[in-house]
């Protein structure tokens, strides 16, 4: 059986938010050491690599590794059954087709439970080698989010340049050309403020702003989002999950036809 | 123009 406490809860409603835009469904693979997921966007163009760390739960128990398709809709209908401050138990029998989400308020007065049914899905899964980026850009996220926001009123695609003096934000369309520079921070009070560049070379690359902004739906997992960028391969976006481990998003680079 | 690129282009089913 399959049994997962959340003292929490509100962290897996921000996991849900920050995958439902990019995502109907997705199998959540449980195992001894936690929660996975890998899922493509219906164009294949991104894809969103999940995980969450056993140790990161108030109380974990997989006995056999279990994979759950669940449709994001029908669990983000669940979720929103749940106060923020709700400890949810994620409970699944062995070869179950459904799931329990159990929530009980701070009080333990009320106790409610929700039954789902798990649904089959037969998703690629992809193997991403363990790779040497050229850019590593350490950012605010908030920062990052405001950015991809302000950019994709103006184009289509972001052209992000990432060079040892800062890293540029690019777009251009009818309206006009929009810039945005970041140099790395000289110091500042807090470490989530911070704008870091680790560089082995420079890198320009381009990509579709539709997607950085699906993926800035993240932000309120992490103050802190890692860009890695290597020429002619995806761009990785990195937020971490507290305790729990990480959500990354691949994107694909635009080319020049 | 820029062309999109197709994840599956990188990386390999496992």
């Amino acid at each position: 059986m399959f049994e997962a406490r959340l003292v929490q809860c509100s962290m897996l409603k921000k996991v849900l938010e920050a995958i439902k835009e990019l995502l109907n469904e997705a199998t959540f693979d449980c195992s001894d050491a936690g929660i996975q997921l890998q899922a493509m966007d219906n164009s294949h163009v991104s894809l969103v690599s999940l995980n969450l760390r056993s140790d990161g739960f108030d109380k974990y128990r997989c006995d056999r590794n279990l994979s759950m398709g669940i449709n994001l809709a029908s669990m983000t209908k669940i979720m929103k059954c749940a106060g923020n401050d709700d400890v949810l138990t994620i409970k699944a029998q062995d070869n179950a087709d459904n799931v329990m989400f159990m929530f009980e308020s701070q009080n333990q007065e009320k106790v409610s439970d929700y039954d789902m049914k798990l649904i089959n899905l037969d998703q690629e899964h992809l193997g991403i080698p363990e790779t040497d980026y050229s850019c590593i850009i350490k950012m605010p996220s908030g920062e990052f989010a405001r950015i991809c926001r302000d950019l994709s009123q103006f184009g289509e695609s972001v052209v992000i340049s990432c060079t040892k003096e800062g890293v540029k934000f690019s777009a251009a369309g009818d309206v006009g050309a929009a810039n945005i520079k970041l140099a790395q921070t000289a110091n500042v009070d807090k470490e989530e403020e911070a704008v870091t560049i680790e560089m082995q070379e420079p890198v320009t690359l381009t990509f579709a702003c539709r997607y950085l902004n699906s993926f800035t739906k993240a932000t309120a997992l992490s103050p802190q989002v890692q860009l890695s960028m290597s020429a002619d391969v995806p761009l990785v976006v990195e937020y971490k999950i507290g305790d729990f481990g990480h959500i990354r998003y691949y994107l694909a680079p635009k080319i020049e036809e | 123009t820029n062309k999109q690129n197709n994840m599956k282009k990188y990386y390999d089913r496992r």
